[in-house]
């Protein structure tokens, strides 16, 4: 028994080995080999170098070239783990492992984090969360005053920031998602549990013919 | 909801910015 491996995907610019990525997160080699497939699409859809850059993951995202978004902007940065400008398919698949609903709790925890901490300091701070809303506002019909913005940052630090800092260090945040689980919704994806049946042309690219 | 019931991060949240399920929504 052993493996078979075709060479097409793996002259794929930004390819690795689905057996390794299989090992290193929440998804079977299978599921590796359908992400593989949305990989391709996505990483196609401007330039066709088989890396995601920015605004392809915009693209796929808003289904529609838009003018840059905050949020999703952070998102790419996330995904960008080597910080190289663009998402490789090992990127790619390491950070969406996140969103699998099977994913510890604490992974998604410490994502969420990274996501609201725009700046990297540790610390989700006021300024940032007011300028994610503003930038929620901008994209969508909803007007709120500025006083009704500080109304929502109070409510919401008084909460969270029990030390009474300004800011919320990882523990606070922590301590605040357990109160309110809602809040981890968006770290969820349940597409990732039917990946294979979404792209089930992987059959057809699979390198691996048989597992031992 | 209305905006002042929920805390900031709900509202962050509802971002089409963040919703990756869009990717799988072709």
């Amino acid at each position: 028994m052993g493996c078979i491996f075709s060479k097409e995907n793996r002259q794929f610019p930004g390819y690795e080995d689905p057996i390794n990525l299989a090992s290193q997160t929440a998804f079977s080699v299978s599921e590796v080999e359908a992400l593989f497939e949305l990989y391709k699409s996505i990483s196609s859809s401007i330039i066709d170098d088989g890396l995601i850059n920015r605004e392809e993951f915009q693209l796929a995202i808003f289904n529609n070239r838009k003018k840059e978004n905050l949020l999703a902007n952070r998102l790419f940065d996330l995904f960008d783990v080597q910080q190289q400008g663009f998402i490789d398919f090992g990127d790619f698949v390491r950070s969406l492992s996140v969103f699998h609903p099977n994913a510890p709790e604490e992974d998604k925890i410490e994502f969420s984090f990274k996501l609201y901490d725009l700046d990297n300091t540790g610390f989700i701070e006021r300024q940032e969360v007011k300028q994610m809303l503003i930038a929620l506002l901008s994209e969508s019909e909803m007007k709120l005053a500025d006083e009704t913005i500080e109304i929502i940052l109070d409510k919401t630090f008084m909460e969270a920031d029990v030390k009474g800092d300004g800011k919320i260090d990882k523990s606070e945040w922590q301590s605040f998602v357990c109160k309110n689980p809602s809040l981890l919704k968006v770290m969820t994806l349940p597409y990732l549990r039917d990946i294979t049946t979404t792209f089930p042309s992987f059959v057809f690219n699979s390198e691996v013919d048989e597992i031992a | 909801a209305a905006p002042l019931t929920m805390n900031a991060f709900e509202l962050i949240s509802k971002s089409q910015g963040l919703n990756l399920s869009s990717l799988f929504e072709k």
